[in-house]
């Protein structure tokens, strides 16, 4: 149930 | 040159434990602050970030910076074999692809070292920036577990809400739905039992429970855990490594259809 949100969505690569 | 030495070592074991499951290979950054650790699970879904500050340890000596690429399955076979009270040390050669994991008994009448060959992981590192949270649970870390494992027999997910009332984890599945409601709970004679809930505003996340329940092996870390949301962002669950740090797993959340 519902959409998975990947993390990579959020944070940025340093 | 690295040499991490911790009297605690059974600490080592447990971070092995919370992590193995999640992770399978993963950089361990050494610098003279301490040893850290970040890494994303095989699905980029969550992410946990480690970290043991070198004053924790009782020798620690880091001349240059250091990345050191383990399988963690293999660290934690490795670290299997350390005695819960055997002080463990690591040490590494700034140009070897090696690290030594060595065990002495607390009475020293028995010493191991395991070598272990290291990897190189091409991971990708992400900038986590520091977040006001809408609200932040603070609660036993057992009944955490107990819960995320009592709600995953009923459903796959979980919605995790905050009021005035407390935190109340709901779940949903085939065979019917299922809420448990957390008042809180100062508890002033056993702290490890309160459960404190600081909100700025109600918050309503939905989250894959598979991946709470593996957050929930770093349950002997800790007698405490603390839940961090805020609407439309990862939930941070962070376990204490006794005084030295800390183990921080994120979970994007999942949005409706």
């Amino acid at each position: 149930t519902g959409i998975q949100l990947n993390i990579t969505e959020f944070y940025r690569s340093t | 040159m690295l040499e991490l030495r911790l009297v605690q070592g059974g600490l080592l074991k447990k971070v092995l434990e919370s992590l193995k499951d999640l992770v399978n290979d993963a950089n361990f950054d050494c610098s003279a602050s301490g040893f850290s650790l970040q890494a994303m699970d095989s699905s980029h879904v969550a992410l946990v970030a480690l970290l043991l500050r070198s004053e924790g340890f009782e020798h620690y000596r880091c001349d240059r910076n250091l990345s050191l690429g383990m399988n963690l399955n293999n660290m934690a076979k490795m670290l299997k074999c350390a005695a819960n009270d055997d002080i463990v040390t690591i040490k590494a050669d700034d140009a070897s692809d090696s690290v030594t994991f060595m065990f002495e008994s607390p009475n020293q009448d028995k010493i191991a070292d395991f070598e272990m060959k290291l990897m190189d992981i091409d991971s990708e590192h992400l900038g986590i920036p520091e977040a006001e949270f809408q609200a932040i649970v603070r609660m036993p870390s057992a009944e955490f577990a107990r819960i995320c494992k009592d709600l995953s027999t009923i459903g796959d997910t979980v919605v995790i809400s905050v009021t005035k009332e407390g935190v109340k984890f709901s779940t949903r599945g085939d065979i019917g739905t299922a809420n448990i409601v957390c008042r809180q709970n100062p508890s002033i004679d056993k702290p490890e039992e309160a459960t404190i809930i600081e909100m700025e505003e109600p918050v309503s996340l939905t989250f894959a429970l598979r991946y709470m329940n593996s957050f929930t092996k770093a349950t002997p870390l800790a007698n405490q855990v603390t839940i961090s949301l805020s609407a439309d962002l990862p939930v941070v669950v962070e376990y204490r490594v006794a005084e030295m740090g800390y183990i921080r797993f994120y979970l994007a959340p999942k949005i409706e259809e």
